[in-house]
């Protein structure tokens, strides 16, 4: 800061003890990352994934994949999932904290299929809720025909994701033999690893809104 | 620029590494291990400034003979970053989910007299 007639601070001032100086670096430093990353204060993690999951969603991941200038790449990964016992189906829970001057514009959902996959089955995701479903205005988000065990990419559409505001993201996963296929479906805890150190996670990217994008959109 | 050396009263880049761990925030930050925090600080004589990288060259030379031999307004020129970098973090943040982002003017390359 200089003001008109003043001798610019970093120009001269006093010399500071080198214990108070690295203090004051210290602190120069935890201003400047969450002003950088716009906290107002550092998270507090009461759930931390689990370092071989975390390893294990970072391999996954492209190589030398680009985060556009102040974009975000957010890698989630399902905080509760529940399995019907009768059927194969599965709802995933996600919780994001995007900020909302960002635009969501690439989506993937990764899950690893245990090697007990007893033949191929058709996969169906849903934004999750029954009441959706039976008003029908769901949107199949994504079908993938699963034929291999292992790890397996499914990309959903943005715009299907982009109406969640409040933060919390569940996503329904069906299940079913392809037609002319008489083997019955399994549960899915036989089918996911849904818990445990390869549980499926949501891979997002985010940049910046363009300011005027939407009006230009519309026109 | 170069790094201050010990004592440099004219204006250079001052080098501190930060550790995370120092900061006792390795739990979050998951990459890097730290960073290099530089700012600028030394004094900015009348004829150094509005030179942005005050390297000894034939143009600095130059540059500071013209400024040597003209009236400038004392005390208002300041030992400030002329270039910087972003810095790729790599964290937890509050839902326990994996962030990557690209802080933009996050490390000082250069210091000039402004």
């Amino acid at each position: 800061a200089q003001r008109a007639g003043s001798v610019c601070p970093s120009c001269g001032g006093p010399t500071l003890a080198p214990q108070a100086e690295r203090a004051l670096v210290l602190e120069l430093a935890k201003q400047q990352i969450l002003e950088g990353l716009h906290l107002t204060g550092r998270p507090i993690i009461t759930h931390p994934p689990p370092q071989a999951a975390l390893t294990r969603a970072l391999r996954r991941l492209q190589r030398g994949s680009v985060v556009p200038a102040n974009g975000e790449q957010v890698i989630s990964f399902a905080a509760i999932t529940e399995s019907s016992t009768s059927t194969c189906s599965s709802t995933l829970t996600f919780y994001l904290s995007t900020p909302r001057s960002h635009h969501l514009y690439h989506a993937r959902l990764w899950l690893h299929v245990l090697p007990t996959l007893p033949s191929t089955l058709s996969l169906r995701i849903f934004p999750w809720g029954p009441r959706r479903r039976r008003r029908g205005s769901h949107v199949l988000l994504a079908e993938h025909q699963l034929t291999t065990p292992g790890w397996h990419a499914l990309t959903l559409p943005s715009s299907g994701l982009r109406h969640e505001e409040s933060g919390v993201l569940k996503l329904q996963l069906d299940c079913r033999p392809l037609e002319g296929n008489s083997t019955a479906a399994p549960q899915t805890q036989q089918l996911l690893d849904t818990a445990g150190e390869q549980r499926p996670f949501l891979e997002l990217k985010t940049r910046p809104k363009e300011p005027g994008a939407g009006r230009a959109r519309r026109r | 620029t170069p790094s201050c050396e010990p004592e440099t009263p004219l204006c250079c880049r001052r080098d501190h590494y930060v550790d995370f761990q120092e900061l006792g925030w390795q739990d979050w930050i998951l990459q890097p291990e730290g960073y290099q925090l530089n700012y600028c600080s030394g004094q900015c004589p009348p004829h150094l400034a509005g030179s942005p990288g005050i390297a000894a060259s034939f143009h600095s030379a130059v540059f500071s003979l013209l400024k040597a031999n003209n009236p400038w307004p004392l005390g208002t020129s300041c030992c400030v970053p002329t270039a910087r970098r972003p810095l790729s973090l790599l964290y937890l943040d509050r839902d326990g989910n994996v962030v990557k982002t690209d802080v933009p003017d996050m490390v000082v390359e250069a210091c000039g007299c402004s």
